[in-house]
């Protein structure tokens, strides 16, 4: 197991000799390489996917889950209807006691003529029944307003109850505008794949490119020693890069026509990137997920104005109720007097 | 607002 130690040692204008021509090496290595990864950045094409759901669209889900989403208005919006009815049948039991009343009354006063001397009903009951037209009217007018708010909820129900669906069930049901899906097949995509694939293969041609100039290894001990023995001195520089040149010259080739035809390609993906882009913004399947945000948007604002409006309508009702629950008891009020009366005065009569 | 005002009501009762 002989070992000689002196094996490696070499005279001092070598070693120094050897030490040049590694940092030239490198040197070489280092500017090959560095041109490879350079190319590879540039030809990193930004992540065109475009179907996730924007932050906005979620943020307004999030505002009308809160507010009890679809299900708390479609109560409210059930609900008018009856509350109206409510209202409604006050006001006519209410006007139906006076008519009765005063129907009687006129009866009596076609019987009895002047003797039937006490104030006509009619003329008693002109106010209430003028308070009377104007609770009709503004029925009337409520009854539009739950129509108007109707037609609104239609409208955007649907939208609205995309809005309360979970997140991926939202997000699954806006229209992707991701391009590759969305114009699948079509030219300009099947271009755009093609000169990508392509790119991807030059960058893979960089990669093994770029292991093989770092596994290049040769020896300059033995000619600088023979330098030094024949001339007894050392033209590093000359031994050094016609060495270099001989052995990297193919890779530095290689290099420059990696880089010549990524350029080539990357200007193709550029044109037909910008094709590509016009046909996104013709594409309908783009224009219909705007079309899908902009309604989603719309029914989020339409949500909180439908809610106010329930919350006024319902109110409404509720308040109108109390003032004819008041004017039903004015009414058999004013008719019982009237009743009372008219049974004294019946009594009267006949006595008389 | 979309629902008639009931404060109309009540003034009109008022005046009369």
């Amino acid at each position: 197991k002989f070992a000689d130690l002196f094996e490696k040692m070499v005279p001092m204008l070598v070693q120094q000799s050897l030490n040049i021509a590694s940092s030239r090496k490198a040197d070489v290595v280092n500017r090959l390489v560095g041109s490879l990864r350079e190319a590879t950045n540039l030809s990193a094409l930004e992540d065109l996917s475009g179907d996730s759901v924007p932050q906005s669209i979620l943020e307004k889900s999030h505002a009308v889950i809160q507010q009890g989403g679809l299900n708390s208005i479609e109560q409210l919006i059930k609900d008018l209807p009856e509350l109206l009815q409510r209202n409604r049948e006050i006001l006519d039991e209410s006007l139906k006691i006076l008519n009765d009343e005063e129907t009687t009354d006129n009866e009596l006063r076609a019987k009895f003529n002047q003797r039937w001397n006490r104030t006509p009903s009619g003329d008693l009951y002109k106010p209430l029944r003028a308070e009377g037209g104007n609770f009709r009217n503004v029925l009337d007018k409520a009854v539009q307003a739950d129509q108007v708010v109707k037609e609104r909820f239609n409208t955007h129900c649907e939208m609205i109850a995309l809005l309360c669906k979970p997140e991926n069930e939202l997000c699954s049901a806006i229209p992707s505008a991701n391009p590759a899906k969305t114009l699948q097949g079509s030219e300009v995509v099947n271009v755009l794949k093609a000169q990508l694939v392509h790119l991807d293969e030059i960058k893979r041609d960089r990669e093994v490119l770029e292991g093989e100039i770092k596994s290049v290894t040769f020896d300059m001990m033995s000619k600088f020693l023979t330098a030094l023995a024949q001339d007894g001195a050392i033209n590093e520089e000359a031994l050094s890069t016609a060495e270099l040149d001989t052995r990297y010259g193919t890779y530095t080739q290689r290099v420059q026509q990696n880089l010549r035809s990524q350029e080539e390609i990357l200007a193709q993906v550029q044109t037909s990137h910008q094709e590509f882009a016009a046909l996104k913004q013709s594409n309908n399947e783009a224009n219909h997920r705007d079309d899908v945000l902009k309604k989603l948007a719309s029914a989020h604002d339409s949500y909180i104005e439908i809610s106010s409006n329930l919350k006024e309508g319902t109110k409404f009702y509720n308040d109108l109720t109390e003032i004819l629950l008041k004017f039903q008891n004015k009414c058999s009020d004013i008719v019982f007097a009237r009743k009372t009366e008219r049974e004294e005065l019946l009594k009267e009569l006949q006595q008389s | 607002s979309l629902y008639p005002s009931l404060e109309d009501l009540k003034v009109d009762k008022v005046m009369r």
